[in-house]
């Protein structure tokens, strides 16, 4: 089964269409390995990406460099996923 | 396990025997109502339910539902088991729903992508690809949204098998999506087609792969500002709307697109609840109530389709 351990979902708000086509890069910066939740649209549209745990410290030094602004939508998503299974085990055993 | 379709738990995920079981209980207990159409089978050989709400007659005006094409996107699959629910239980009931039933059916498709979102229970509960392999690629699955002869091909989906937007080899080469497009023109009489998905909170219509706007656009707009104004008066949740190659971004091979250049006009995608904490991982607790503000938009639209044939 595959887990998400240290993988955090970042919501990114791009300022100007200067910083929305930097975000849009990210897509094609395979190493990272990112996974669009919420893709690119506009600059009042947020733009949510799931990074992997070895992706995380280049890719906030990477937004942070180019001073785009982030915020931490999930901090851990295996956390996450753990109480959405223990949740539906204990719905599951409920009479 | 639940004995009758009252005591399923609409209020939590199931996996997917729990929701095909909830659905032959729905069928067992409303034979005169609601049957059960396999369209096709999955890559990996699961049955394609569709339930069908019908009150009688032959090929009447239909309206097509589907949940659950982005099998990551569970609070979509669970609004899809509470709607059919509610169909069953607010026919003879709601006047607008009763009218709509005795001259229209319903069909309504819960688990679109169903290899996927046993996937997603098993494995990778961030999947939301289909699952049939890609020769020469190690990367599995298509996504089921950008395999429609719409555009395909075109920008807006990636031709990468490892890419999320991958569009598949060609138009309709996933058995999710070419039972589908069989059984729509098979049918033909199909006037509304909404397809749901999950997060943005959104109410899109064609087009995705052209900046040319439908030739109903206006209809469209203003059709969509009613269902988003109902859905808001329940909770206040606010949705944006419009096509959507203006509202997101240019994607090719859409489900909607191909299904308005069939010539059915009411087609509509939906993007469900954002509450800005959880995207795909939107906590149980919010399934009923998603599933309550997107059944009010549903309203307008499938009564606007009854209300205005063509």
């Amino acid at each position: 089964k595959e887990t998400f351990e240290g993988h955090q979902v970042l919501r990114i708000v791009a300022k100007d269409e200067g910083q929305l086509s930097l975000i849009k890069a990210l897509e094609d910066m395979s190493e990272f390995e990112l996974d669009f939740w919420r893709g690119v649209t506009d600059v009042s549209t947020p733009v949510d990406i799931r990074v992997p745990f070895h992706s995380l410290q280049s890719v906030k030094i990477h937004l942070e460099g180019q001073d785009i602004e982030y915020s931490v939508m999930i901090e851990d998503l295996q956390a996450m996923l753990d109480k959405e299974q223990e949740e539906m085990v204990s719905a599951a055993r409920r009479p | 396990e639940p004995r009758n379709s009252d005591s399923f738990d609409f209020a939590n995920y199931h996996p997917i025997n729990e929701i095909y079981a909830f659905q032959d209980m729905l069928v067992a207990e409303n034979p005169n109502l609601v049957s059960k159409i396999v369209i096709g089978q999955s890559y990996q050989g699961r049955d394609l339910n569709v339930l069908k709400f019908s009150t009688g007659g032959t090929n009447r005006p239909a309206i097509w539902i589907d949940t659950g094409i982005h099998s990551r996107e569970w609070v979509t699959q669970a609004s899809g088991t509470w709607f059919a629910k509610k169909i069953v239980t607010e026919y003879g009931r709601d006047p607008a729903l009763t009218a709509i039933l005795d001259k229209m059916d319903i069909f309504l498709e819960i688990v679109t992508n169903p290899d996927g979102y046993y996937y997603t229970h098993n494995s990778n509960r961030m999947w939301r690809k289909t699952r049939k392999p890609n020769s020469g690629s190690n990367c599995v699955g298509v996504d089921p949204n950008r395999n429609w002869d719409a555009g395909f091909g075109g920008p807006g989906a990636s031709g990468n098998p490892c890419s999320e937007t991958y569009r598949g080899p060609r138009a309709h080469s996933e058995s999710e999506v070419k039972s589908i497009v069989d059984f729509v023109k098979s049918h033909r009489n199909f006037k509304a087609f909404i397809s749901i998905h999950s997060y943005s909170q959104m109410l899109l219509y064609p087009y995705g792969y052209t900046r040319t706007p439908v030739k109903d656009q206006a209809e469209l707009h203003s059709l969509a500002k009613k269902a988003i104004t109902d859905l808001a008066s329940l909770y206040g949740t606010r949705y944006r709307y419009g096509s959507i190659i203006n509202t997101i971004y240019q994607a090719s091979g859409g489900t909607i697109d191909w299904t308005y250049n069939q010539g059915i006009k009411y087609s509509y995608t939906f993007e469900l609840r954002d509450t800005g904490r959880y995207g795909f991982v939107l906590p149980a607790n919010q399934i009923i109530p998603t599933a309550k503000e997107t059944w009010l938009a549903l309203m307008a639209i499938m009564d606007h389709t009854f209300k205005n044939p063509y």
